[in-house]
């Protein structure tokens, strides 16, 4: 028996939305530890980890470790019928082959449940080690997202930089070529806006324009975004949700052959 | 020419 109540329905929808275009199908994993998804996109270059702490659910009932599949598309248009407001609870019968999310609206006068076909997914489950990174940049989420997309219209490939000064962005493209450089600052009305850099020794790298831009997709569930890049090791894209827990993107650089 | 690498070199299956 699996009974997760959560009062914000807002986040979850958030969260599908920022993951239903990179990964089709994926397992739900629900453990005493809470709510979790790790899933590789159909090519294998990116992964995305999510989780969702059990003390961040108004109500977490978990009897035993179950394993949920699940089309995010379709999770994705179910939740779409929650607004932001209601109170979702996911219910899943032991050995059910559905699951039922059940939303209520503030005021308790509209109740509505949906109930999905689970499926059997095969997925590799990949051991992430706990890694030191040589550069970590905190910085506003949407201006992240905004430079992501503005680089992807001129070039197919971004490099990032990290240097104790800041971070450049810079692509290449048939029309010309592009640097965004974003220098460290902490005077800053709002605390968002901060750009913080912790830089054991200065990184990088290269990446691929479209997968930056699709995990930008998170960009609603954080005001900042934590860039952790080490040499030979994929960059961590991270949405931190407070209290909740976090929405982490994984991405192989692109190297010189 | 850049090579993309894949995930599955980094991390491996448990």
């Amino acid at each position: 028996m699996l009974e997760l109540r959560l009062t914000q329905a807002g986040l979850l929808k958030k969260v599908l939305e920022s993951i239903k275009d990179l990964v089709t199908d994926a397992n739900f994993d629900c453990s005493a530890t809470g709510f979790s998804l790790q899933a590789m996109d159909s090519s294998h270059v990116a992964l995305v980890a999510l989780l969702l702490r059990s003390d961040g659910f108004e109500h977490y009932r978990c009897d035993h470790n179950i394993s949920m599949g699940m089309n995010l598309g379709n999770m994705a248009k179910m939740l779409r019928c929650a607004s932001d407001d209601d109170t979702v609870t996911i219910k899943a019968d032991d050995g059910s082959d559905t699951v039922t999310f059940m939303f209520e609206s503030p005021s308790q006068d509209k109740i509505s449940d949906y109930e999905m076909k689970l499926m059997d997914i095969d997925s590799e489950h990949l051991g992430i080690p706990e890694a030191e990174y040589q550069a970590i940049v905190r910085m506003s989420a949407s201006e992240f997202a905004r430079i992501c997309k503005d680089l992807g219209t001129i070039g197919d490939t971004v490099i990032i930089s990290v240097t104790k000064e800041g971070v450049q962005f810079s692509t290449k493209g048939d029309i010309g070529t592009a640097n965004i450089i974003c220098r460290k600052n902490t005077a800053v009305d709002k605390k968002e806006e901060a750009t913080v850099i912790e830089m054991a020794e200065p990184v990088s790298l290269t990446f691929a324009s479209r997968y930056l831009i699709a995990f930008t997709k998170a960009t609603p569930l954080a005001g900042q975004v934590t860039i952790s890049m080490s040499y030979d090791m994929p960059i961590v894209v991270e949405y931190k949700m407070e209290t909740m827990g976090y929405m982490r993107f994984y991405l192989a650089p692109k190297i010189e052959e | 020419v850049n090579q993309q690498r894949h995930i599955t070199s980094f991390f491996s299956k448990t």
